[in-house]
């Protein structure tokens, strides 16, 4: 299966995962 | 989950591992000498720990470059992987390195991991910024130039994510026409 993103998913995790 | 430390929960994996590369212009040196890779990542979470991590394209000194490549695709034409196919072209007017650049390239940054293009997605090599005085540009880079339905899907729906409206034209160069002229003579294969 292809592991495809919209935007939207990709930026929910953008500040959540940013202090790691 | 309430209590539960963040090296236990599961990263969402990309479909392809990619290669972050900066170049910094040393004119003592090659350019190859001057290209740089900086980390690969193949995970959403691994993707946002670095884009947070490096400097904001707008904050790059004027005369470096990222790449984001799939890994095992080098930066440059001559790669071959890249050596037949072209680029999709945005350029930049000076004024918008401050409001639009770090938007845009986020935006190409995300076209790429999240495989946007669906089923040519696997025509992109990856993507370049280049910070200049004269006016900053990002370009996405496939694999065939001669590939005419993926390269124009992938032109429309780039064109789209960036938010560029239909007065605005963006244009796909192949790499052996950008090689061979100079770049102000370079003609559009393809224009969306």
């Amino acid at each position: 299966e292809k592991k495809r993103y919209d935007r939207e998913f990709l930026l929910g995790f953008q500040f959540i995962f940013a202090s790691m | 989950p309430k209590g539960l430390g963040l090296e236990m929960v599961e990263k969402h994996p990309l479909q392809n591992r990619w290669a972050l590369w900066f170049f910094k212009n040393d004119k003592s040196k090659t350019w190859q000498a001057n290209l740089h890779l900086i980390t690969k990542f193949d995970t959403v979470e691994d993707f946002w720990g670095l884009y947070h991590h490096i400097q904001p394209a707008s904050k790059l000194t004027p005369g470096c470059d990222y790449c984001l490549f799939k890994d095992g695709i080098e930066p440059m034409w001559e790669d071959d992987q890249n050596k037949r196919g072209g680029r999709w072209l945005v350029t930049l007017a000076k004024q918008q390195r401050h409001t639009d650049l770090d938007h845009f390239w986020l935006e190409t940054l995300l076209c790429l991991i999240g495989e946007s293009f669906e089923q040519f997605s696997g025509d992109v090599c990856g993507a370049v910024l280049n910070v200049r005085a004269k006016g900053d540009k990002i370009a996405v880079w496939t694999c065939e130039a001669d590939n005419r339905d993926g390269v124009t899907h992938i032109g429309r729906v780039y064109k789209e994510r960036l938010g560029l409206t239909q007065k605005v034209t963006i244009g796909y160069q192949a790499h052996t026409d950008t090689a061979s002229k100079s770049h102000n003579l370079t003609k559009n294969k393809f224009v969306v």
